[in-house]
């Protein structure tokens, strides 16, 4: 049949939902090993936080596509958080190998690595169900969930969630190109203009690098 | 990936990235 632009979000859907049929919604043994490794065992705020963010992402999703579709907002986070795992899973994998470290205790309990990571997962779902699928599912056209509303729904920083991106990609072998490029242009977007709002972490860092080679002269406010 | 534009250097990961070295 020939491919239309539906069809094709269609089979990426089959496709992640393939991809997440095997995957879990508790994390696996081997991340029970990674979190029995840490000084501070970080499972129970890793499980608090995904059962935190599922009541949060349901209310905002019926809130933004109608309360109807509170249900479809938290079967599509459920398959975030499947992701979420799997990522996780495979990126301390990664780090272990490249660090010959099992002990992974800052990074497992820090909270804005965390839902960097659920926010990444949970947007990967968002845009393979995209507009075009949406309505498919008969959610509003006029519902915009695109990059970024899901910032605002973990209420997080754009330069937080662009930390994550390269190491997903990285640890998530079988994203489509189109969803590679999506999180590219995610990338892109938030180095070019929402990673210098106001209250950015990006200042700091600048700050910080500053004070470090011993310069004192403050980084450019964004209203100059 | 082949497009994607991979930018952290050899010795860098998401470790890194949230100061946990």
């Amino acid at each position: 049949l020939p491919q239309t632009p539906v069809r094709a979000a269609m089979n990426n859907i089959q496709q992640l939902i393939m991809i997440l049929n095997s995957a879990t919604d508790k994390p696996s043994d081997t991340l029970i090993t990674y979190f029995n490794n840490c000084t501070v065992n970080p499972q129970d705020s890793i499980l608090k936080r995904v059962e935190s963010f599922h009541h949060i992402f349901k209310k905002k999703f019926a809130e933004a596509v109608g309360q109807g579709w509170a249900e479809t907002g938290a079967q599509r986070y459920r398959l975030g958080v499947r992701l979420y795992y799997r990522v996780m899973e495979s990126m301390l994998k990664s780090e272990e190998e490249r660090l010959s470290v099992q002990n992974f205790s800052t990074l497992l309990n820090d909270n804005i690595f965390h839902t960097s990571l659920l926010a990444c997962a949970v947007e990967v779902v968002m845009a393979t169900y995209g507009r075009n699928a949406s309505q498919s599912d008969g959610t509003s056209a006029e519902t915009d969930l695109s990059f970024p509303w899901i910032l605002n729904v973990f209420d997080l920083k754009a330069f937080d969630f662009y930390k994550v991106i390269e190491s997903f990609i990285r640890a998530e072998p079988s994203l489509t190109r189109e969803m590679i490029k999506h999180l590219e242009r995610c990338e892109h977007r938030i180095l070019e203009s929402l990673a210098w709002q106001s209250g950015s972490p990006l200042f700091d860092l600048i700050k910080q690098s500053k004070e470090r080679e011993g310069q004192t002269d403050q980084p450019e406010t964004t209203s100059t | 990936a082949q497009d994607y534009h991979f930018g952290l250097e050899e010795g860098e990961g998401i470790s890194e990235l949230f100061d946990c070295n």
